[in-house]
């Protein structure tokens, strides 16, 4: 038996929006200590890698183990249906053919039921060890996210330099190019709008902006990105939860 | 010209 119960529906929400864009089918294997997903999008370049820890939730319940099978773009049309400060609550049996949305409306008497048809889906489970990476990066997730946003106009690919005291973001496409430069630095008043930066190696990457424009949707559930890149890995970008975290792995573009 | 590399080299299936 599964019973996972979110304080507030919008969290749920928006960790499904922060990959719906792209992957469709996915698996979620619930246990005791919480709830996993992972899925590659079809052009097998980016992958998602979903933690969701018990302290994320208001009460966790998971006797057994269970996978969930669903089509995000069916839940997402149930969890439409409830309001973002209803509790919500993930009900499944040990061999479930669906799984029940519960919402409850914290104000009055209001509670709505949803059931939602799992699928099988024949996914395969990376194993993702430890990388090693040449730098690692924190910076607001929101600034993270306009930079990509406004870059990725100009061109499909975005450029990510990495030297010891400079981050440079830069685009050059048929209309123009631009850049973005920024340094390290610590904000005491508001610390989440510091950025760190950890250089072991200076990196010069490459990444296509359609990739970088599905990752920065993960930015509503966090106010930081942590970003680790490598020339020899995928790159990281992590969204933290309260319990967990979205993570991204992105497969560079490389020179012919 | 850049080409567009993937996941799969870097990753093992469980």
């Amino acid at each position: 038996m599964l019973e996972a119960k979110f304080e507030e529906a919008s969290l749920f929400k928006r960790i499904i929006d922060g990959f719906k864009d792209c992957v469709q089918l996915v698996n979620f294997q619930c246990k005791e200590d919480g709830i996993i997903a992972q899925a590659v999008d079809d052009s097998r370049v980016l992958l998602v890698s979903l933690e969701i820890g018990i302290e994320a939730f208001q009460n966790y319940r998971c006797d057994h183990p269970v996978t969930l099978g669903i089509d995000l773009t069916s839940l997402s049309k149930i969890l439409r249906c409830g309001n973002n400060t209803d509790n919500l609550t993930l009900i499944a049996d040990d061999t479930p053919d669906s799984v029940l949305l519960l919402f409850e409306d914290t104000k009055k008497d209001r509670i709505a039921e949803y059931s939602l048809k799992l699928m099988d889906i024949d996914a395969e489970f990376l194993k993702i060890e430890d990388l090693a990476y040449d730098c690692t990066l924190k910076m607001p997730s929101p600034e993270f996210s306009k930079i990509v946003r406004d870059l990725s106009q100009l061109s499909d690919s975005i450029n990510i330099m990495i030297t010891k005291e400079t981050i440079k973001f830069v685009a050059d496409g048929d209309i123009g190019s631009g850049s973005v430069i920024l340094k390290p630095f610590v904000n005491m008043d508001k610390p989440q709008e510091s950025i760190n930066l950890n250089m072991d190696q200076p990196v010069d990457l490459t990444f296509g902006s359609k990739y970088l424009l599905d990752i920065v949707k993960g930015s509503a559930l966090s106010d930081n990105v942590g970003v680790r890149l490598s020339s020899e890995a995928p790159a990281l970008f992590q969204f933290d939860l309260k319990s967990g975290y979205l993570q991204f792995f992105l497969a560079p573009k490389f020179n012919d | 010209k850049r080409t567009q590399g993937t996941l799969e080299s870097f990753f093992k299936k469980r």
